[in-house]
């Protein structure tokens, strides 16, 4: 299984290009956020194809949006 | 704001199909 590329994305459907960005991101985010791996994809998933792309490509990257991402989801509950 | 915040953010669970963002709209 080698690394997702745009030229297979655009193969696919967009709904499928999430999932197959989804299916390569849920495990890398699981290694730095193992509790909230499923939300944190779904938050990562509204970005970018382009960017998401990159971010499988960068750990630092991926960290930095995972960091972020957390930070959103918190306020967010805080508010409920 | 809106009750339909309490969804959000749509969880991707491996092996599911990604449903995305439907327009919360009942």
């Amino acid at each position: 299984q080698g690394p997702l590329t745009a030229t297979m994305l655009s193969s696919a459907s967009p709904e499928e290009q999430k999932e197959m960005l989804g299916e390569r991101l849920f495990p890398l985010v699981r290694s730095i956020q193992p509790t909230k791996a499923s939300k944190i994809t779904g938050m990562l998933l509204e970005l970018d194809n382009s960017e998401l792309l990159h971010m499988l490509e960068s750990p630092e990257s991926l960290r930095s949006m995972v960091d972020e991402a957390i930070g959103v989801l918190q306020a967010h509950q805080a508010e409920e | 704001n809106g009750s339909s915040s309490v969804n959000w953010p749509p969880e991707f669970r491996p092996g599911e199909p990604w449903k995305g963002y439907p327009n919360i709209d009942p």
